[in-house]
């Protein structure tokens, strides 16, 4: 019943249920919390599909509501910090913290989402901080500079908004930002993978959603003819396995942080065996 | 040359907008899938060639990749049996203390060294029940090795090695218990 710290460089901590609650770093504290959510696709009209992201509603549900977390410390090295979080649904995930790097590792096992009320899903990892971002995020776009996306506006013509949720969804190749500039600090989210993400509908400042995984029962008419519903290998749908690294840093060594550790997410060490000693 | 360029040509044609976005058909997708892995294997083969030409006299073996790891899998390393490990480093910057991850089996214990035989600290940890039971995972690895790598160079190569035994060294890596607790929303 009570609230624990996985502690270096970066202290975490997690509330008595075992969900990461708030992150302190050079003495600043963030208020921090993470949960899977989901949204529902729509089964009128044109669907969401391979082409388009477009939620019956707009706005998410949550994916489980209990959990069992167990906690992993290593006294005497110090190798290994982490929390695993066992969902009472097809959500798993482990929380890492490493003594020697500036980040938090979410390492998630999402799927097979199920479909037996016949709606498709989209599966959303949130990280809702307390940082203010003026509804403001920044993503990258394909290894060139990060690009300032601003909640329900373009740059270059006057915005009538019809899809409030997808509207504000882009691409994230590798990393997606807010930043505070009150609290002069930024929170990154480097990926392992490309996905959407955006701001999140229910809370625009301070909060961040990331697309992890999707499974459609319907086509949305684009050409592909067929509705995103990979069998996988027991044909009962996909599982995937996926990492995200938060970092959190001032608005003047962020840069420095994500940009080199992009590169090191995207070419990891080869791993290679021989018996022969 | 002929094997590195099937892996340039099964990227030429991933370049294609159907690969990029994840709008191709299933059976396309499964066709990527494949052409992709066929041609990655042509390349382990130059990287197994290369450690023979750079360490004639270490090693005469095709060395063994694990493409399975991204689900805790390895039939390499779980089958109770020691394992000479190769990291290289393909990166322009070197890396710094890195944690390695190495599935292996229960009833071992595991010991691991690096190339002068001195013991690197280890640890080994549970495999969550919700990454053992990924529909397809064939695998009797149950705990993780974890150890850390201090240094490797850019473009360079670190070995260790890890000694399974049935009996309890001074030096084996320590099991981390887990604390459990239940939670609710």
């Amino acid at each position: 019943g009570q609230r624990f710290q996985l502690k270096d460089g970066l202290i975490i901590e997690f509330d008595s249920n075992g969900k990461i609650a708030t992150m302190i770093r050079n003495n600043q504290s963030i208020s921090i919390s993470n949960e899977f959510r989901l949204f529902h696709g729509a089964d009128i009209g044109r669907h969401s599909g391979a082409y388009i992201f477009r939620p019956s509603e707009q706005k998410t549900f949550p994916v489980t509501e209990k959990m069992e977390a167990t906690l992993y410390v290593d006294q005497k090295f110090g190798i290994v910090q982490e929390v695993h979080q066992q969902f009472d649904s097809f959500v798993g995930q482990i929380i890492r913290l490493d003594k020697q790097g500036d980040y938090v590792e979410f390492d998630f096992v999402v799927g097979p989402i199920p479909v037996d009320d016949l709606i498709g899903k989209e599966i959303i990892t949130r990280y809702s901080t307390n940082l203010a971002n003026d509804e403001t995020f920044f993503t990258d776009s394909n290894g060139r500079q990060m690009l300032r996306r601003r909640w329900n506006y373009r740059p270059s013509w006057k915005y009538e908004i019809e899809e409030p949720v997808s509207g504000n969804y882009y691409p994230v190749n590798s990393r997606i930002a807010i930043r505070d500039d009150r609290k002069s600090l930024q929170m990154t989210i480097m990926t392992d993978r490309s996905q959407g993400g955006s701001l999140s509908p229910e809370q625009i400042n301070g909060s961040v959603d990331l697309m992890v995984h999707r499974r459609l029962l319907h086509d949305d008419y684009f050409g592909v003819d067929e509705p995103l519903n990979e069998p996988g290998v027991d044909g009962h749908g996909l599982v995937i396995r996926g990492r995200h690294l938060l970092l959190l840093d001032t608005l003047e060594k962020a840069a420095e942080k994500h940009r080199p550790l992009a590169q090191e997410m995207f070419m990891e060490p080869i791993i290679s065996f021989t018996s022969s000693m | 040359e002929m094997n590195i360029t099937r892996l340039r040509e099964a990227m030429g044609v991933m370049q294609h907008h159907d690969a990029v976005t994840g709008t191709e058909k299933q059976h396309v997708a499964f066709n990527y899938a494949k052409m992709l892995d066929s041609a990655m294997q042509q390349c382990r083969h130059v990287i197994s060639e290369s450690y023979r030409k750079l360490f004639p006299t270490q090693t005469k073996e095709q060395h063994e990749f694990c493409p399975y790891l991204n689900i805790s899998s390895c039939p390499s390393t779980e089958m109770g049996e020691s394992r000479t490990i190769h990291l290289y480093n393909p990166l322009g910057h070197r890396l710094v203390n890195r944690t390695i991850r190495v599935p292996v089996k229960d009833g071992y214990y595991y010991q691991v060294r690096d190339q002068n035989d001195h013991s690197i600290p280890a640890v080994l940890i549970s495999i969550p029940e919700f990454v053992r039971k990924i529909p397809g995972r064939k695998s009797v690895a149950t705990k993780e090795l974890v150890f850390r790598v201090p240094i490797i160079e850019s473009l360079g190569i670190r070995r260790f090695h890890m000694i399974a035994t049935k009996e309890k060294q001074q030096d084996s890596a320590v099991e981390i218990q887990g604390e459990k607790f239940v939670g609710h929303k």
